[in-house]
């Protein structure tokens, strides 16, 4: 399975909607600071289903709903979409005969996190069930943060025996 | 299942001691249980030996020790179980430009099992890129996609 | 005592304000007291704008932007209260090299009150020091100074 | 009052006595990853009386005398000396007449810390005043450890204010 296609519209600084082409092997994300790499980052975790309003950095889950710059207001809503094609992996369960499977989420201030799977609404646990399949769900150790590396050698050895486990 | 921990610990601490010997050329590393006898609850430790020094406390290890042991780890339980895609964001921060290289070129073994994308400052680091996504906010505080030239 | 601490806080915050916009032009910080009835337990909090940008929850900001804000409150606190000398180690670490410049003129504009000792890898940074010092460590893991050039 | 020079001899992986003549102005440190420039900050931190193991990375006192290399035997003893020249700041209280003061620490393995001021033993607390005079003491934010200054912005409002009150 590869990472096709990021749409990402009102979250974060991404006021404006952007499409990210991906194309195979190394994709590299550069720009100044503040520009808005890791909003990619936190993008993509996203819409994978992270609940943990910490990991992305903000103190309440709207916090990654666009609110505004200092001459435009802030918008109502964020969406992500991921595009993800099969390859020599072919996606499982329901999505087994998929070449193309798009995943959105959707939240609009005062409520509640929207998910959708090729365009028909599903759970939170749908999503996650998904990623679970394809084996990037839950594998906290292909998605590392700004600033986490270091401490990783220095963890206690419960949490860096949770890390190991993650690979089961 | 003590079974299946005990798999995963044996074939990432396989691949562990041999990517960081591709990031530390001489040196030697080892994940080590803190309790054999409790496979459930046992905590995983770290042993490493940085090319030339002796082994001692992880703690008293540099900045960019660290950081490339920790990627030489992530990079074991890659190279063990794969995954579609992989999300770095600015790993190479405490890095020199001779770490840099060794760590691009690891990179580059690894992106036949995956999809890599990479958020970084290092140039060295662009130039391994198949492709580069170069983000901007030519209006303030609105961020923005643009194509991106090497020079 | 009250007394000292609110001039300290008022006085530490006056250069903040200042030091803040030296490093980013067009923006504004502030320190507020979380409780101005009880200095002897108030707690310190901080309010950034980044230029062009809404303040927000401080944790939103970006690494670089991090950074450069703790950068500013240190050098605003020995405004205030100058050093005979200060040792940074690696602070420019998450800079991109526009902010590693305004950061270095920030430093060349406070070595008037201090001696500087800056740890760095960078070479913008490198530029400005008046006396470099190599480490290097011929016999491995063995530490030895040499001279620089900067080439 | 500035800092004139540091010899470090035995102390973390300094084993040969090195000589750091500093000039004023601004003095840059340089080298590979893991060549021995932190632990420069360290041997200056612990001159001036650190007490706290954990900010100098190790895990007992011990951990900062030279513990050998591959081919290297660990050595018995580690020492750090400060020396300071007065300019237009005086120093205090009795070194208001000198015009340079010397701070040595030494620690032997099994041993417990030595300290002289001018080649005068002298207990850690003398040394802890002497730093307090000059205004460097106690001063955390004068020495600034590698990866920390991200987090002095994120700290809570109680750790903010004890920063601040150091300036006071
Ligand atoms: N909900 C939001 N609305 C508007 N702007 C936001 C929102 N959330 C975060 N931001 C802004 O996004 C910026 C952070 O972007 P990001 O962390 O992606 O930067 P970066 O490109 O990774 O930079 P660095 O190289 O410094 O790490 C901050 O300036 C922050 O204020
Ligand atoms: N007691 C000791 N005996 C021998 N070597 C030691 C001792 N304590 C620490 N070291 C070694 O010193 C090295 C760390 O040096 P230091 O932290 O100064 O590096 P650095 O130049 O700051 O590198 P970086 O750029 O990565 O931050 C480590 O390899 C560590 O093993
Ligand atoms: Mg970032
Ligand atoms: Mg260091």
């Amino acid at each position: 399975m590869r990472l096709r296609k990021l749409e990402i519209t009102g979250f974060k600084s991404f006021r404006e909607k952007v499409v990210v082409d991906f194309s195979p092997g190394i994709s590299g994300i550069v720009g100044p600071n503040g520009c808005g790499k890791s909003n990619i980052a936190d993008a993509i975790r996203w819409v994978m289903g992270e609940q943990r309003v910490r990991t992305l950095r903000g103190k309440r889950m709207e916090d990654v709903i666009f609110n505004g710059s200092e001459e435009v207001a802030p918008v109502g809503m964020a969406e992500v979409s991921m595009m993800l094609a099969a390859d020599e992996q072919k996606f499982q369960g329901n999505y087994a005969e998929c070449s193309e499977v798009m995943i959105t989420r959707r939240l609009f201030r005062e409520g509640e996190s929207e998910y959708t799977i090729n365009k028909i609404p599903c759970r939170l646990l749908d999503v996650r069930e998904f990623f679970m399949g394809t084996g990037v769900g839950a594998r906290t150790y292909s998605l590392v943060e700004q600033n986490s590396v270091a401490a990783l050698v220095e963890a206690k050895p419960e949490e860096r025996r949770q890390f190991i486990e993650e690979a089961a | 299942s003590r079974k299946r921990f005990s798999e995963t610990f044996e074939g990432v601490n396989r691949c562990f001691r041999e990517v960081f010997t591709r990031l530390f050329p001489g040196g030697r590393a080892e994940l080590l249980l803190t309790d054999e006898s409790d496979l459930l609850e046992t905590g995983v430790d770290i042993d490493i030996r940085i090319p030339g020094k002796r082994a001692q406390n992880v703690t008293l290890l540099s900045g960019g020790e660290k950081s490339l042991s920790a990627i030489a780890l992530i990079f074991s339980i890659l190279l063990y179980r794969p995954v579609p895609f992989l999300l770095l964001d600015e790993v190479d921060a405490s890095l020199d430009d001779t770490n840099i290289s060794l760590f691009n070129r690891l990179v580059k073994e690894t992106v036949s099992h995956s999809q890599i994308l990479m958020i970084t400052h290092n140039k060295l680091t662009m130039e391994i890129a198949d492709s580069l996504y170069g983000v901007t906010m030519p209006k303030q505080g609105i961020s923005t996609l643009v194509s991106v030239n090497l020079n």
